[in-house]
């Protein structure tokens, strides 16, 4: 069995909106990544987080 | 004679499981074959005769997809591997006698690695079967979860197949090879339930037979989002749907997103507008243009992630929520049941888009989340705690998966491939199921 999620996160620092949409991207923490590929992993144990 | 009856010495032997589990395979399948053959020609009798048509003729029924990929995967395709799925299940569910089953399980906890110590009963007499010890539960406070209230938490135990960023609407599979999300979740935007019944109840999609495959309208979904952009991004109070979708505004970074190039995509306009108004005429127009699962556009700049998880037969095969979300809707694609081992996953393209799997699709604090348990053969239905009225490898959806797929001949539609269903809450503000990180979601059985 298989279970693939997919889902829409944040990619960068959150500028206000004029800012953001007339300045361009602010690079920022954003979704970052917990595992490896071939990792095993359990329930409740972080895959990434925001 | 006699002496021969008497001195003869007469021995009992078993017949193997796996031979009788191949005759019923072998017999299924030259059944498929004539049933088949029968059909085509019928059809070209039909077809010659001038009465095929949508009034006259036979309505076609659902096509089985034949995968490409190496002899491995071409034999397995012709192998019946719902029948061999349920007949499996249906084996696992024979009562174990009573002194078998200690030595029985911990043979199969020995070889597939199950950790007997935190399982939440200890005393393997109490699994009368395979299935119910498949289908184990585990100790209190053996999963604690991550105390990060931002972290997407593992859905199951298992092991860490893929992770990504999806980009061009591909998800990537081991070895480079792809799959579009449409394939996986469906190429329509999922309906949303308007009414309010207690929470858990579904709405089952009346029209199941069939729907355009190509997105909607791009007026529709402009209009459905025109009052509800940018909304504060505070839990749950998302924005509607899936309208606004510029996934990579802030960043500038159009060229990865879907949309075809037009002139209103281009970079050099994206900045332009100066008033607030503008910008929302322009996202408009530009979120006409993407498809419905593409990342919403609110004050955050996202961009959509995925990750794969592979459960192996002596994991725990129940499955939890990842995250605080809202499940609005979801759709069962009938399928077949291939092996998704990560062998046959990097042999078999496009291996999740060909087998059965129960895509729930909804919201959480950032936007869009959609969990896709994937079915295999020997693992062979899927349950949703919430959801009673999902039936996974049953012969009944398969009939009524052909079934819709005859009507949708008739109206000269091409078939959706799923059947849809509306989570309903007491809460009107919720639209959809409520789940709390952690909570136990369902979970594989055996057959």
């Amino acid at each position: 069995s298989t279970i693939v999620l997919v889902f829409e996160a944040p990619k960068g620092q959150r500028p206000s909106f004029d800012e953001g949409y007339q300045e361009g991207k602010r690079e920022g923490p954003g979704w970052e990544w917990n595992i490896e590929p071939g990792q095993h992993v359990k329930v409740g144990q972080a895959l990434g987080q925001v | 004679l006699r002496a021969a009856l008497r001195s003869t010495k007469v021995e009992w032997k078993p017949i193997p499981v796996g031979l009788g589990i191949a005759s019923l395979g072998v017999l299924q399948f030259y059944r498929i074959q004539r049933r088949e053959q029968a059909r085509q020609e019928e059809e070209a009798r039909q077809t010659a005769g001038g009465e095929g048509g949508q009034d006259g003729g036979k309505p076609k029924k659902r096509q089985r997809v034949r995968p490409t990929g190496p002899w491995s995967v071409q034999i397995m395709s012709t192998l019946p591997l719902k029948a061999l799925s349920r007949l499996w299940g249906r084996f696992n569910e024979l009562e174990i006698p009573y002194y078998l089953r200690v030595p029985g399980f911990k043979l199969y906890s020995f070889v597939f690695g199950v950790n007997l110590s935190e399982v939440s009963e200890p005393d393997l007499h109490a699994y009368p079967n395979l299935a119910s010890f498949f289908y184990r539960t585990l100790k209190p406070g053996v999963r604690p979860l991550d105390p990060n209230p931002h972290a997407v938490l593992s859905p199951a135990d298992g092991k860490v197949i893929q992770f990504g960023t999806i980009e061009h609407g591909e998800v990537e599979q081991v070895k480079g090879v792809t799959y579009s999300l449409d394939s996986l979740l469906g190429s329509q935007k999922p309906k949303t339930s308007g009414t309010s019944t207690p929470s858990g109840n579904t709405t089952p999609d009346t029209n199941i037979a069939s729907s355009p495959q190509s997105p909607q309208p791009s007026s529709e979904r402009s209009k459905e989002g025109s009052a509800e952009v940018i909304k504060d991004d505070e839990e749950f109070a998302q924005v509607n749907g899936i309208s606004y979708t510029l996934p990579n505004l802030f960043s500038g970074d159009l060229s990865s997103s879907t949309t075809t190039q037009t002139p209103a995509t281009d970079q050099s306009t994206a900045a332009s507008p100066s008033s607030e108004s503008e910008v929302r005429a322009d996202l408009a127009l530009r979120a006409s243009e993407q498809p419905w699962w593409a990342p919403s556009f609110t004050k955050t700049p996202t961009a959509l992630y995925y990750c794969v998880v592979y459960l192996a037969p002596g994991d725990y095969h129940r499955f939890h929520s990842p995250v605080s979300w809202v499940v609005e809707s979801r759709r069962h694609f009938a399928g077949e049941l291939y092996s998704v081992s990560p062998y046959l996953q990097r042999t078999l393209p496009g291996l999740f888009t060909l087998n059965e799997r129960v895509v729930l699709l909804g919201r959480w604090r950032w936007g869009f989340f959609s969990y896709t348990p994937v079915g295999a053969t020997n693992v062979g239905s899927i349950v949703i705690n919430f959801d009673k009225e999902l039936r996974t490898n049953s012969l009944l959806t398969d009939t009524a998966a052909d079934r819709a797929a005859e009507e949708a001949a008739r109206r000269g539609e091409a078939y959706s491939g799923f059947a849809e269903a509306t989570y309903e809450s007491a809460s009107p503000l919720l639209r959809g199921h409520a789940l709390k990180r952690g909570e136990e979601m369902g979970g594989f059985q055996l057959g």
